[in-house]
């Protein structure tokens, strides 16, 4: 799913601002 | 948890209150202010007759652009959820992939006006009537209907951040690995917005009416995703090269 939905991953791993 | 004291239970409710209500004015994209000094501007006449006849694949562009930019900002409040960061990274792309379009849903009644049947998009405040080059009728006038009965609620930011937070944090949602776990939160954010309704002094019915909006959600969900494919299944290519990346990561 995480190879899939690579943008959302992406922005889940950015920190928080 | 059963050990807990009633009094540290009402604390810690009172914490996810004040935890989530902070995600969400963080996160919900336009401040009731700033939405108040927009004066409720709808659009002329021409500028409505204008949208009306853009082609079909323009109007549904620029429809994904603002869902994606709206979804962007539920992505960050599902971040700051209490919670939701140590579930496993498969079920925090599950809960985003099918709540947040949801949650874009419940937040449209915060830019919504009731009396006007209008909407904020695209700069001005617009009817039903302006996304009829879309070809999805039905589901516009679905969505405004959900919205106004949303609105009929009064629900304040507070009730909206944890009914919001209700239903990205949904475990019955297929393909959860940790389901056990997202019942945990979701079941704590519940009591935690029953705990609020209380506290507010909201009529008994509220949640029950909630509770029905879930299956609403859901449905006008599905709707989308159905109007998509018969969307692309005649314009491939335009939603290949010219949709948001993120939009067709979750909706694709």
């Amino acid at each position: 799913l995480k190879e899939k939905h690579k943008i959302l991953h992406q922005l889940l791993q950015n920190s928080t601002s | 948890d059963g050990e807990t004291s009633p009094t540290t239970s009402m604390a810690e409710l009172d914490h996810l209150v004040q935890v989530i209500s902070k995600s969400h004015l963080e996160t919900c994209q336009y401040l009731r202010e700033e939405l108040q000094q927009m004066s409720w501007q709808n659009f002329l006449q021409d500028e409505v007759e204008s949208y009306q006849s853009k082609p079909r694949e323009v109007m549904w562009q620029l429809c994904a652009v603002k869902i994606t930019e709206a979804i962007q900002y539920v992505v960050e409040f599902a971040k700051r959820i209490d919670g939701f960061m140590d579930l496993c990274q498969n079920d925090q792309i599950v809960l985003l992939k099918a709540g947040s379009l949801e949650v874009v849903f419940v937040r449209m009644c915060r830019v919504f006006d009731s009396q006007n049947n209008t909407v904020y998009f695209d700069g001005k405040f617009a009817g039903p009537e302006v996304f009829k080059a879309l070809g999805c009728d039905d589901l516009i006038t679905s969505v405004f209907d959900f919205a106004k009965s949303m609105c009929s609620l009064h629900l304040s930011e507070d009730e909206l951040a944890l009914f919001s937070a209700f239903i990205l944090l949904s475990a019955d949602r297929t393909w959860l690995q940790e389901k056990l776990q997202v019942e945990k939160l979701q079941q704590k954010t519940q009591l935690a917005l029953q705990h609020l309704l209380q506290k507010n002094q909201r009529e008994d019915g509220v949640l029950n009416k909630l509770r029905f909006k879930v299956s609403a959600l859901r449905s006008l969900c599905s709707r989308h995703t159905e109007k998509l494919s018969a969307f692309r299944a005649v314009y491939p290519d335009i939603v290949r090269t010219h949709f948001p990346p993120l939009y067709k990561e979750l909706f694709g």
